[in-house]
């Protein structure tokens, strides 16, 4: 069992606590401190990272490929901050198509991309031009998981009224996001789980691999502040149970099928055709 | 009296809401929704906007401008994203050189700008490029108070590492910041106050302007949260205290002493001397 993801979004906007804390352990480290010489020049490059983790998911063993792209949206000019995303995902098509063409195929080893995490800045607004630039660069090469970052930092109001003006952007623009589609042939209880879970598109997220303890003495993940604890496992909290559910326990397999299935056959045909 | 405030950083970090906030008025409105079709263009136009309003202070009237400037750093490519904002400080200057050497000196308006507010946003990391590239442009021409915004993002450990790395991060770039200068010559108690309020440079802050309900029943200017309610005038909670006194209480005679008195003369002395 593999599972490859993309986690990208601008720095700061916690998506390396927020793998950590999906499979609750340390697998991404804080990012590096950026050099003070770089900081302050124009452009920043985009660098792709590649970490391995082996992960014990209720007993069976899952190799996790965490994707990420410091850099991107850090530069003052950031026109091509994509494209070294975009050329990673199709690099992972190309080695498939060139390794799927052998005569020997047995350790066909699969490294393409199965879910894109895209970040998105807690604004309160609407989404950024960057945001729309990146996530259609990609939408057709991967499937694409929005969520809203550092949720924590928007009332329940402004989440409703920021995912409402997301999903407007979003159908606006022509983005395609992942939609669990098979569902139909699923039991009831599955399916209204599956309706559950897509009634809270995009997911507003917390992420936190620290214990706290909240004031009625209980201990949890999350995050302490002087007004009070935000809980991570807690859905009145946060979208963190869905995000884990669609991504880890409930969709992996469709998330898989629909890479190899449909997205990479559309990489292939076009390439092919050239 | 008067006083002109300028207020800029990225959309959403609650810029608008400060000011009102600062003032306990509704001042600026929030940002009008930008046309779907901007979004995803890849240069948004800065524009400057100028909004006026007379503000009671302890029973002395104030007119105040607050200047801002939407659309910095939304676009994919910003780097001429300051260009504008500087254009705007030195055609204040301009305005003043002008009105100040004419025959008849009765009416000169004072439009120069007094203050700087620049919104930092809060990852946790550390400076941004934009942030850097911004401050150096303007530093030398007005006093530059940059702030934490929506610092309820962060905990009470994270305000103080992310200040810390801040304060490196402008003593490396060489960026000057607005130091109340004369406070040796006030009595033992002001000096404290000062000095108390310089330990928490840069300030983290938080605005609103609505009135919420705490756990324990008292009523606040604050933000609530299903984990807790997050006081706006709580200097627990956060320095916007803090910075009102710096921007509207203590400091106002001193912000605008020293734009007339050095930024404005040393604008003066390049001008004439090219
Ligand atoms: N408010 C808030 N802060 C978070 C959250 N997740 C992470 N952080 C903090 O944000 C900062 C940056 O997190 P990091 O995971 O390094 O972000 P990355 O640069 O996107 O990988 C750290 O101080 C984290 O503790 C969250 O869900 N809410
Ligand atoms: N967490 C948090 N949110 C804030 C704060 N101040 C404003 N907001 C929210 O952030 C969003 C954008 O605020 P706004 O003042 O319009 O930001 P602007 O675009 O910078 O002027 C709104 O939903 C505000 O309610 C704050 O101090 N903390």
């Amino acid at each position: 069992f593999s599972l490859n993801i993309m986690a990208v979004g601008e720095a700061g906007l916690g998506k390396a606590t927020l793998i950590n804390t999906l499979f609750n352990r340390e697998i991404l480290k804080k990012e590096v401190e950026v050099e003070e010489e770089q900081e302050s020049s124009e452009t920043v490059s985009v660098k792709i990272k590649n970490t391995t983790a082996e992960i014990d998911e209720d007993g069976v063993k899952l190799k996790l490929n965490v994707i990420t792209a410091p850099g991107f949206g850090e530069s003052v000019n950031n026109v091509n901050s994509w494209k070294i995303i975009v050329d990673e995902i199709n690099s992972r098509f190309d080695s498939f198509l060139e390794a799927e063409s052998r005569i020997n195929r047995s350790t066909v080893n699969d490294e393409r991309v199965h879910a894109f995490l895209y970040f998105i800045e807690p604004t309160g607004h609407s989404l950024r031009a960057l945001d729309i630039t990146l996530m259609k660069q990609v939408h057709e090469k991967v499937n694409l998981i929005p969520v809203i970052a550092k949720s924590d930092t928007l009332t329940g109001e402004e989440i409703a009224e920021f995912k409402q003006r997301i999903l407007e952007d979003i159908k606006y623009q022509g983005i395609k996001t992942f939609q669990p589609l098979d569902f139909e042939n699923d039991e009831e209880e599955t399916v209204l789980n599956t309706k559950q879970i897509l009634s809270k598109f995009p997911f507003a997220v917390v992420g936190s691999t620290k214990e706290v303890e909240t004031p009625d003495g209980r201990i949890v993940r999350g995050r302490s502040y002087p007004w009070g604890v935000i809980e991570v496992d807690n859905e009145d909290h946060n979208d963190f149970i869905k995000l884990r559910q669609l991504l880890v326990r409930n969709f992996l397999e469709e998330l898989k099928e629909h890479t190899a299935n449909t997205l990479y056959e559309n990489y292939r045909t076009e390439k092919l055709n050239r």
